[in-house]
């Protein structure tokens, strides 16, 4: 555990609880991607399977408990209880052509050919994309709320910081996985001209294109 | 050399 770590660990955790809150206080999730928290709760889910087969730390533990149970409880917010808030004409970004490929390229490249490696794998590749539904819904609606934006750049963040954390840890440790850095490259360069509009627009709400 | 696929990240 490196500074880097624990502080992207903690963005990652304020940006569930951001959306939580702001869709609970809402009483709506408008402008939200249902889609997206979908895609989080799958790669959630696929990842933290390893709960029920190895025990790394009860910091470990606690944190993937607590980001499925956010996950699901946005999933539960979106599609059930505000449903009539629900955006779905505008969340309108076909996921299959990102978890078809997706599937196919865990299964292809990986660091083992095992069931919960490969859906670790999966996981990693998915979550790398799996906030372009949200990024395509914004940018169909050309505008996103503040708090919306605040979401987003701690996501963002989150991954930047994980960048930080696989540098630390190659040259204090000799470690890398480079799946992982991989697949966090890819995501961290998407969340770029959204940094940029946030840094610059002050994270104001704005219109947006991607 | 033995690869251990435990992932301690989150």
């Amino acid at each position: 555990m490196n500074i880097f770590r624990l502080i992207g660990d903690l963005s990652h955790l304020a940006a569930i609880i951001i959306l939580l809150l702001k869709i609970w206080k809402s009483r709506s999730c408008a402008g939200i991607s249902g889609k997206s928290q979908i895609l989080f709760a799958i790669v959630f889910t696929t990842r933290y399977l390893d709960l029920l087969t190895s025990f790394i730390s009860l910091y470990n533990t606690c944190m993937k408990v607590i980001y499925i149970g956010c996950a699901y409880a946005t999933v539960y917010l979106i599609y059930m209880k505000f449903r009539a808030t629900y955006d779905g004409n505008h969340d309108s970004f076909r996921v299959e052509f990102l978890v078809v490929p997706v599937g196919g390229l865990a299964v292809l490249i990986n660091h083992d050919f095992s069931f919960l490696e490969i859906l670790w794998t999966f996981s990693i590749y998915l979550e790398s994309v799996a906030i372009l539904p949200q990024l395509f819904m914004i940018s169909k609606t050309g505008e996103a709320e503040t708090i919306t934006t605040h979401y987003l750049f701690c996501l963002g963040l989150y991954r930047a910081l994980y960048l930080f954390n696989w540098i630390w840890r190659f040259y204090f440790e000799g470690f890398f996985d480079m799946i992982a850095i991989v697949a966090g490259v890819v995501q961290t360069v998407l969340y770029c001209d959204f940094f940029y509009l946030y840094v610059t627009k002050d994270g104001k709400g704005y219109r947006f294109s991607i | 050399r033995e690869f251990i696929y435990q992932h301690d990240e989150l």
